[in-house]
């Protein structure tokens, strides 16, 4: 404990690995990397060690102007304080989730929240509509108004078991367990080889920082 | 129609998390 120094610069926001290591399912190393990761992330366009959404957008789509709703819905679910931009803790612990060993609970909750574009604690019709014809205008596909209804008619009347015209937590979950390809978006296969896509030198960095 | 709204929505390219660890 006492071979590392305590003060070296930060950026706002970090936490420690061992505590971040405690609560998701990464090790320290993975942490560390993950570190490495952010720094990269957050200095892309402004260097203050905080992930704008521009920067999350570049490192996406290579494109810091490009929009897209799920992208923009996932930034704002990593923004945990809702601030703008995400901090390192915030980042470990929403990437977390899309860790293979993640509880699946985890996940669906997660996707829930995506998908509840207004915040409402459903999802409702409207907001499904929304989301399948902002997939459609990204993809260039051109489907009739009459089958893109009769689509989230059909989702509805599958998922909307107490048929009450939207879609609760309960029946989201029951539903994604019939369809486990729901989710199959939150679980990122890279998250198991961080350490080997991103190096952590953290230790050796720092001492030789703290010794100069 | 049997198509899923959700599978549907899953194709957004907003949804692939891999640029983050695309080397910068």
């Amino acid at each position: 404990m006492g071979c590392y120094p305590s003060k070296q610069v930060k950026t706002p926001g970090y936490e420690e690995p061992t505590v971040l290591a405690a609560e998701t399912p990464f090790t320290v190393s993975e942490v560390e990397a993950l570190y490495e990761l952010f720094k990269k992330l957050s200095s892309s366009i402004i260097d203050d060690g905080l992930i704008h959404k521009e920067e999350f957008q570049l490192a996406l789509f290579k494109n810091r102007n490009k929009r897209n709703l799920f992208a923009d819905r996932i930034f704002d679910l990593f923004d945990v304080k809702r601030n703008g931009v995400i901090e390192f803790g915030e980042f470990v612990r929403s990437l977390g989730i899309f860790h293979p060993n993640a509880p699946v609970e985890d996940k669906i909750a997660f996707a829930f929240r995506l998908y509840d574009l207004r915040h409402t604690g459903f999802i409702e019709r409207e907001e499904l509509k929304e989301m399948v014809l902002a997939l459609l205008h990204e993809s260039d596909l051109i489907l009739s108004d009459d089958v893109i209804e009769q689509i989230v008619d059909k989702t509805f009347s599958d998922a909307d078991t107490k048929g009450d015209g939207k879609i609760d937590q309960e029946e989201w979950k029951a539903f994604v367990l019939k369809h486990p390809s729901l989710i199959k978006n939150m679980t990122l296969p890279y998250l198991k080889d961080i350490t080997i896509v991103f190096p952590s030198f953290v230790l050796s960095s720092e001492v030789e920082d703290s010794e100069i | 129609c049997n198509l899923n709204a959700f599978d549907i929505i899953s194709f957004s390219s907003g949804f692939d998390l891999s640029g983050l660890f695309e080397e910068k």
